[in-house]
């Protein structure tokens, strides 16, 4: 995945069961912005795979004042990046499940 | 604690804890 300077990983281990997972969301390099963090914290949320898209989560961050408007195609990708990695892992690793 | 939430008005909440010196990028 392409480095977006916004780093987003798994918060819970992943059983491939459940359709709802908890991700953590971070900046490391906050010179790939466009505006200013709110922060320096790591933001830990839940993404429904099947119901809800990375572009929602990034416009609840951002009118939650997390990041500037400027940013949210960026967390929508770093979002997004992660998601299709931990669906890929999903489909290899449990496939019955499915 | 150190943790934050801000929870939005659609109804997702957000936790917001520091994150450890080790994960951050050195510039």
């Amino acid at each position: 995945a392409e480095d977006t300077g916004v780093r987003v990983e798994l918060a819970e281990e992943d059983h491939g069961r459940k359709s709802t997972i908890a991700l953590r969301l971070w900046v490391e390099d906050p010179k790939k912005l466009k505006g200013k963090p709110k922060d320096n914290g790591a933001i830990e949320f839940t993404f429904d795979l099947e119901k809800e898209t990375p572009e929602d989560v990034a416009q609840e961050m951002i009118e939650s004042g997390f990041f500037h408007e400027s940013d949210m195609k960026i967390i929508a990708k770093s979002i997004r990046d992660r998601v299709a990695l931990i669906q890929w892992r999903r489909e290899r690793i449990w496939p019955v499940l499915q | 604690s150190s943790l934050t939430q801000v929870v939005h008005s659609a109804g997702r909440r957000f936790i917001v804890s520091p994150v450890p010196e080790s994960r951050l990028r050195e510039s």
